[in-house]
């Protein structure tokens, strides 16, 4: 998992 | 994007507006935290800093323009606006900064995905919003007569949070390797700390009476 995934979210 | 995710930005979006909307027409900051505030104006630029280097999309762009603009605004409001900054609780809001910001900094040093600027920066985004609420809930405690839209405020920030827990568990089970425990643990250290101020929040509205909270 990494931020990559997430970076989407605020 | 799910709808609690939807719901969860709207609701940090209207947040964000009740408390401009008090600064801006009443022309009042009493019983709003400046400590807290600058904490999260330190959060949205430590974890928006990607705004320059990748796109996501217009929505996500635009988002993050409105949190890191209000958060600024609200912060020089307080400070330097000739008649908001006089109806701020200067000795009440007496919270040290860096008790907060070191320890978050300390972590992101040891807790984090990987070893680059961005991504230390990020985890500590993330562990600094979920105690930043904390000098505003200290001030709430000692002003114990919190207006209505200073108590709004407060609930639409929790909210925001709760639903940001509904929309990882709909990701867990629909996304594949969703995984996030920095997010997730440090998304629900934050949730937990409205827990107390959701308690008299429901008790007021059940009572129909006006938000206090107990000595």
């Amino acid at each position: 998992a990494s931020r990559d995934d997430v970076k989407d979210e605020l | 994007m799910n709808i609690f995710r939807l719901a969860g930005d709207l609701t940090h979006l209207a947040s964000v507006l009740v408390l401009l909307l008090k600064i801006h027409t009443i022309k009042s900051c009493a019983g709003i935290s400046l400590k807290t505030q600058e904490l999260y104006a330190i959060v949205f630029a430590t974890r928006y800093l990607d705004l320059f280097t990748t796109y996501i999309s217009l929505y996500n762009t635009l988002m993050k323009l409105i949190f890191l603009g209000s958060s600024f605004s609200i912060v020089w409001y307080i400070r330097k606006h000739k008649i908001v900054r006089r109806s701020y609780d200067k000795d009440q809001d007496t919270f040290r900064h860096y008790f907060i910001v070191l320890p978050c900094f300390v972590l992101a040093l040891i807790i984090h995905e990987k070893f680059t600027v961005r991504e230390v920066l990020w985890a500590f985004s993330l562990y600094l919003e979920a105690v930043a609420i904390l000098p505003q809930l200290v001030l709430l405690q000692r002003t114990r007569n919190i207006d209505n839209l200073t108590g709004q405020y407060v609930f639409l920030l929790g909210a925001y949070r709760a639903l940001y827990i509904l929309n990882w568990i709909y990701r867990y089970f629909t996304e594949p390797h969703f995984v996030h425990w920095i997010t997730w643990i440090s998304g629900l250290v934050q949730t937990l700390l409205y827990a107390d101020f959701f308690y008299y929040y429901f008790q007021s509205m059940k009572n129909n009476g006006k938000l206090q909270l107990p000595a």
